[in-house]
């Protein structure tokens, strides 16, 4: 465990908690998109499998449950809880994402480091969670105005996994034969899909304006 | 033995 991943870790910790914080106590999903929660309980749903036949630690426990709970339970509210789905806006959250899935599925049968059961499916949750974030950035871009609880979720979702690419560069020149290629590109990929919300993140954080993104 | 470490990771 470095600094850089122990803060990725936080960070996407941080990231859930904000999410459920805000659901739970104002009872409102207003411009959070379903279809990236349910996409996010899927890749941990597929990475985590091991989750109880391979022990790691503690701590990496923990961390699994934690997600694994928030991402379902959220994705409970927003599908069934009374209030909740009300302030649900299914007619903008419009991404096909089952379009993300199938290819992901193909590419993780495709391209893995080895072809087991485990493997694909871990290799899949890789890919899937690269373009998990893509119905929630639409749909900001739809909804004029942002909350920034909602703006907060997203930046730290794409904040903890640049933390992850310096965790990667960290043990890449500490640890001998620590090379995970398919890892690195797609957790790159999943943060250059973040650099423009980054950007308008930081100028509106900047000026301090309300975070809006050009249509 | 071949690196299966970075399953240690969430």
């Amino acid at each position: 465990m470095n600094i850089f991943r122990l803060a990725g870790d936080m960070t996407h910790l941080f990231s859930v908690l904000v999410l459920l914080l805000k659901i739970h106590t104002i009872k409102s999903c207003a411009g959070v998109s379903l279809k990236t929660q349910e996409l996010y309980a899927l890749v941990f749903a597929a990475r985590y499998l091991d989750i109880f036949t391979n022990y790691i630690s503690l701590y990496n426990t923990v961390m699994k449950l934690i997600f694994l709970g928030s991402s379902f339970s959220i994705v409970w509210y927003m599908r069934y809880h009374k209030i909740v789905r009300r302030s649900y806006d299914k007619d903008q959250d419009t991404f096909r994402h089952y379009f993300l899935i199938l290819p992901c599925l193909l590419l993780a049968l495709l391209i893995n480091e080895k072809f087991t059961f485990k493997e694909v499916m871990w290799t899949f949750s890789l890919y899937l969670e690269a373009v998990a974030i893509l119905p929630q950035l639409v749909l900001l871009q739809r909804t004029r105005n942002i909350d920034n609880l909602t703006g907060q979720y997203v930046f730290l979702l794409g904040a903890y996994r640049a933390l992850y690419i310096l965790n990667w560069v960290y043990r890449y020149f500490t640890e001998p034969h620590f090379v995970h290629w398919i890892t690195w590109v797609s957790g790159l990929v999943q943060t250059l899909l973040y650099a423009d919300f980054f950007y308008y993140y930081f100028q509106s954080w900047k000026n301090n304006q309300k975070l809006h993104l050009p249509a | 033995e071949v690196n299966d470490d970075v399953k240690d990771e969430l």
